[in-house]
């Protein structure tokens, strides 16, 4: 899967996911 | 707000009561940012509005190895700027309601 969770010490969780291009801004 | 290369949305829809909201970070612009940006993705977490301080999660994201030491504040401020939007809204709707 291209989703990834990162859980940080202190216990809080991160999920890591695609930004979708559309959402990106051009460079 | 300033444009800091780091863009922080809203990843639900805000009902105006939780305080604890899911929020949606990315980097739009990783030239502003200071250290070397490993292209990670989206960055997904929760937000307490009542509790929590923006740059301690951005801190925490340093700490997971998201972010480069010297760009925390950068995030941190990304945070901030997008929480004090939220709550702005939420003011000015039980406003309106009264």
């Amino acid at each position: 899967s291209a989703t990834a969770q990162v859980v940080h010490s202190a216990g809080r969780r991160f999920i890591v996911s695609p930004v979708p291009e559309a959402r990106l801004k051009e460079q | 707000a300033e444009d800091t290369g780091v863009r922080v949305e809203l990843a639900e829809e805000d009902d105006g009561k939780k305080a604890s909201i899911a929020l949606k970070l990315w980097v739009e612009d990783h030239k502003k940012l200071k250290g070397k940006y490993k292209e990670s993705g989206a960055i997904e977490f929760t937000f307490d509005l009542e509790k929590e301080v923006p740059e301690v999660v951005a801190q925490e994201m340093v700490e997971s190895g998201l972010f480069h030491e010297s760009d925390g504040k950068t995030v941190g401020k990304s945070i901030r700027d997008r929480v004090a939007l939220i709550k702005w809204r939420r003011e000015r709707t039980v406003s309106a309601a009264a």
